[in-house]
């Protein structure tokens, strides 16, 4: 795919 | 009005005679005639035209025009940095909102010193600026994004509007590889068409030899008659060769020389064929037809493929809005609680 994905997003921030 | 009815009347042995002659003759004619139908079949050659708009690319406009056509990308297209404005509009403001409140509070630090005990707003704010650095490395890998997007679609775009043409422009668009009208004047052609030409004067003339043959008549009786009063017997045989030799000698000389002649033309229209087919191998419209074919369909597949780009642009800008709204909530909810702790403070300090 072209555009990033948002999925990493959100695991970046359940991580935090 | 006297009618004899016995004029024709005849004895057997020439009635029969009269049979086999006419069948004879029309062995001869069918023998001329039929060669003569078998050479105009040889030399009939194969059309050359070539201008007609391939099946695979007429699927391919269909294909487009179904898909909404170039108005439709181009509507998404024109929405692109739209929503990339609109995106970093609500990132720069949340970011803002934490940059003016960490200020205040740095200030007030300067003024009060360990008075002023809370925990900076720097400390705090971190992971929310982290998330906010990350949100702008994902704005930017977008705009890269649309840039791709964009050069795709301005290299297919003209392409893209052909195939969106109805069938008779696009046919008319697409470079003829005609050879004849593409080689216009080229030596080779013109010898080509010589030659074509002459063919077609060996075909006419056969018709008018068929013709002629066929309108051959000749009366076998009397001859038949004759013999059969002086011999007492008919050699036919001889008497029909002979006749059906000085009647048919003259067209069947001229048959083989029509033949001959096609030969000699056919063998030359051969070579000069290959010429030509060489020819049309090296000729740039030929090619320059390929090239347009060729960048037809491969406009069709880009513009399958931009499609799909702008759909999940527009998908991740949407979704990006979704996040970042929520994120500038946290934001503004944050600060609000700062303030509202600034202000507290300040209160007791004061009272103090």
């Amino acid at each position: 795919s072209l555009y990033p994905s948002l999925e990493d997003l959100k695991v970046d921030k359940v991580m935090r | 009005k006297f009618a004899d009815l016995f004029e024709k009347m005849v004895p057997m042995l020439v009635q029969q005679s009269l049979n086999i002659a006419s069948s004879r003759k029309a062995d001869v004619v069918n023998r001329l005639v039929g060669s003569l139908r078998e050479a105009t079949n040889l030399s009939a050659l194969e059309d050359l035209s070539g201008d007609s708009v391939p099946q695979s690319i007429l699927e391919k406009s269909h294909a487009v025009i179904q898909q909404g056509g170039l108005n439709s990308i181009e509507q998404l297209i024109k929405d692109l940095p739209e929503l990339l404005q609109r995106n970093r509009e609500i990132l720069d403001e949340s970011l803002k909102i934490l940059n003016d409140e960490e200020t205040t509070d740095n200030e007030l630090r300067a003024k009060f010193n360990q008075r002023w005990n809370r925990t900076p707003s720097g400390d705090l704010y971190k992971p929310l600026r982290a998330e906010g650095g990350n949100f702008r490395n994902v704005l930017d890998k977008a705009v890269q994004a649309d840039q791709v997007v964009k050069e795709r679609f301005n290299t297919h775009c003209e392409m893209i509007a052909l195939l969106c043409k109805p069938e008779n422009e696009l046919c008319s668009a697409i470079p003829s590889a005609n050879p004849a009208k593409t080689l216009q004047g080229s030596e080779v052609v013109n010898v080509l068409k010589a030659q074509l030409v002459h063919l077609d004067e060996i075909k006419r003339d056969r018709e008018v030899l068929e013709g002629e043959i066929k309108s051959v008549t000749f009366d076998m009786m009397s001859k038949f008659l004759t013999a059969l009063a002086q011999d007492g017997a008919i050699n036919e045989e001889a008497l029909s060769t002979a006749e059906l030799d000085t009647r048919y000698g003259t067209y069947t000389q001229r048959v083989q020389q029509n033949l001959r002649s096609q030969e000699e033309i056919l063998a030359q229209v051969q070579t000069s064929h290959q010429e030509f087919a060489a020819l049309k191998q090296s000729n740039n419209e030929a090619n320059h037809r390929d090239d347009v074919l060729k960048k037809l369909a491969s406009a069709h597949d880009s513009y399958i493929e931009i499609s799909s780009n702008l759909k999940e642009g527009t998908k991740f800008y949407n979704d990006l809005t979704e996040i970042l709204l929520k994120f500038q909530n946290k934001c503004s909810d944050i600060v609000f609680a700062r303030k509202t702790e600034r202000e507290e403070l300040l209160k007791e300090l004061q009272q103090s």
